[in-house]
């Protein structure tokens, strides 16, 4: 059997806002190691990568390993189910034909269960190649959504680009053009308001703001955010989760036609 | 501009 309880059940919460407007429906990889999800959105323009290791959770058991099939949207409703403060046990039999979901209050006075039918999906896994990037930022998650959110306003692409002095962010459309420029912090008190750039050589890529707005739904899962880019090779949008793992975004570039 | 396909850089397992 497979079971996997989470006393922070609010962080399965925060997976499914963060990933149930870029995916419909994903596979849930559960093996000796933890949970990986990797799908990528109708599209093929973007992918998701979620890893939570086993020895994050409060208890783990997984017999054999299981891929189960779900949709996300139905997941999502499920969870809406579950209080911030509830613990929250994800349970299947070997070779299921449903998942249930287990929540308690903390007191332990409340208890419910939801059982969702899985479906069989046939989706294929890409190979992520390990890579050295060109830069990697890291900053406030929370600054990151802002940014994306302000400079949709302005177009639907927005053009990242990294230098010794910073990171630049830029959009530019029919009301005008927008820029915001973060130096790298000199001096912080607080590690997760710091901006931070590692730099190999500098780097400039355009992307588009609707899958970037996607990303940010993460945001409330971890206080920074590291991106990383490289030429050649897709943008990765990283968050951490707790000490249980990470989510990961990779974007295509857009290109000069 | 134009939109890439992950596809075109990461590729199946």
């Amino acid at each position: 059997m497979f079971e996997a309880r989470l006393a922070k059940g609010a962080i399965f919460k925060k997976i499914l806002e963060a990933v149930k407007d870029l995916l419909t429906e994903a596979s849930w990889d559960c093996g000796d190691m933890g949970i990986t999800l990797q799908a990528m959105d109708n599209a093929h323009v973007s992918l998701v990568s979620l890893n939570l290791r086993s020895d994050g959770f409060d208890k783990y058991r997984c017999d054999r390993n299981l891929t189960m099939g779900m949709n996300l949207g139905s997941m999502s409703k499920i969870l809406k189910c579950a209080g911030n403060d509830d613990i929250v046990t994800i349970r299947a039999q070997d070779n299921p034909d449903t998942v249930t979901f287990v929540f308690e209050s903390e007191n332990g006075e409340k208890q419910s269960d939801y059982e969702m039918k899985l479906m069989s999906l046939d989706l294929e896994h890409l190979q992520i190649p390990e890579t050295e990037y060109a830069c990697v930022v890291k900053m406030p998650a929370g600054e990151f959504a802002r940014i994306c959110r302000d400079l949709s306003q302005f177009g639907d692409s927005i053009v990242i680009s990294c230098s010794k002095q910073g990171v630049k962010f830029s959009a530019s459309g029919d009301i005008g053009s927008a820029n915001v420029k973060l130096a790298q912090s000199s001096n912080v008190d607080k590690e997760e308001e710091a901006v931070t750039i590692e730099m190999q050589e500098p780097v400039s890529f355009t992307y588009a703001c609707r899958y970037l707005n996607f990303f940010t739904k993460a945001t409330p899962l971890s206080a920074q955010v590291k991106l990383s880019m490289s030429p050649e090779y897709p943008l990765m949008v990283e968050y951490a989760i707790d000490d249980i793992g990470q989510i990961r975004y990779f974007l295509a570039p857009k290109i000069e036609d | 501009m134009s939109q890439k396909s992950l596809t075109e850089f990461f590729h199946p397992r």
